[in-house]
């Protein structure tokens, strides 16, 4: 944008504006460059505010400092995604957790490298709890679920357990939805030992890659 | 200094920021606080063309001025006050789904400017 009058640079014919204006045009630039930038046709609107506990714990987790990725040479854009679970309770020991991704990043073709579960457990001291992990799809003729693979897991300590998703999950999530469910061996317990208040809310990490064209996969 | 200061006209970096804020934009970027996008502005004669930043030292100018007095005769554009160095803009911020993205994304701030 020319500064004054006769400073008319090439490439921009236009005339010298007052800085008002200037202003608005350059914050209308910067909105519109980070909106195309991550592939938004606008500003998300958000419908669940995620809880402060639940972000403080998820960035906790997230993998440390970003590292500095140099842009792919085909323009792909890498992201790392926290899906909160929308969680439905079957029963006491079995435990259904929804996870959502956003259709404007599956759209244009959404790789996901890496992505892992983390859920927090609260079991009686002293005790081993057997847990399984199902993975579920919806089936290619119907909407009903099916299970993919089913992984297992002992527990003998409360906290964070972290488990790592495999191309079954990944698909899932690459279609933008992926629905799991943690069934506990129950000795009998009360309530369910899968927490889901808001600091100990279930939530996936995926290191997602979007917009490269077609790689080619070296076998 | 490449920084736009004061009544200088030629080729350098202005600042500007955009406080999230401000914009509105605060609800669902949830780091950083604004984005110092920053633009290039100014005049670039043609015994500075092709500078790579714009400190051109005397030694340089003079021999941009030979070559623009040989030049001059040449047809050819002017030269353009353009972005010679930029640095990516690290966001973190909800989708629509409510889901926590983080991203780098290229080239976003203009570092230094200089004439083409």
């Amino acid at each position: 944008i020319p500064r004054a009058s006769d400073s008319q640079c090439p490439a921009c014919k236009g005339p010298a504006m007052d800085l008002d204006h200037q202003r608005e045009l350059l914050l209308d630039l910067a909105k519109r460059r980070i909106l195309d930038k991550l592939r938004l046709s606008q500003r998300p609107t958000l419908n669940t505010p995620v809880s402060r506990a639940a972000l403080r714990t998820a960035l906790q987790r997230l993998h440390g400092p970003p590292q500095r990725t140099l842009p792919e040479a085909d323009g792909e854009q890498e992201y790392e995604i926290i899906s909160f679970a929308d969680t439905g309770l079957s029963n006491i020991n079995q435990t259904r957790l929804d996870f959502h991704f956003s259709s404007d990043r599956t759209a244009s073709g959404m790789e996901i490298q890496q992505a892992s579960l983390m859920f927090f457990v609260q079991i009686p001291p002293n005790t081993t709890w057997t847990l399984k992990l199902r993975i579920l799809v919806v089936g290619l003729r119907d909407t009903n679920l099916t299970l993919a693979t089913q992984h297992q897991l002992e527990v003998d300590a409360s906290g964070w357990q972290r488990l790592f998703l495999g191309p079954e999950a990944q698909a899932a999530c690459s279609q933008g939805h992926l629905t799991l469910e943690l069934v506990a061996e129950s000795q009998g317990g009360q309530s369910s030992i899968i927490l889901g208040e808001a600091a100990h809310r279930p939530f996936v990490t995926a290191k997602v890659k979007v917009g490269g064209k077609h790689r080619l996969h070296r076998r | 200094g490449i920084n736009c200061q004061g009544g200088s006209r030629m080729c350098c970096r202005q600042e500007f920021f955009v406080d999230f804020r401000e914009i509105g934009w605060h609800d669902w970027i949830i780091q950083p606080e604004g984005y110092a996008m920053n633009f290039c502005t100014g005049q670039c004669p043609l015994h500075v063309a092709g500078m790579p930043g714009i400190a051109a030292s005397f030694h340089t100018a003079v021999l941009n001025l030979l070559k623009a007095n040989t030049a001059s005769g040449t047809a050819g554009g002017g030269s353009c006050c353009v972005p010679t160095a930029r640095r990516p803009l690290s966001l973190l911020y909800y989708d629509r789904d409510s889901n926590i993205v983080k991203t780098d994304i290229p080239d976003m701030v203009v570092e230094a400017c200089g004439c083409s």
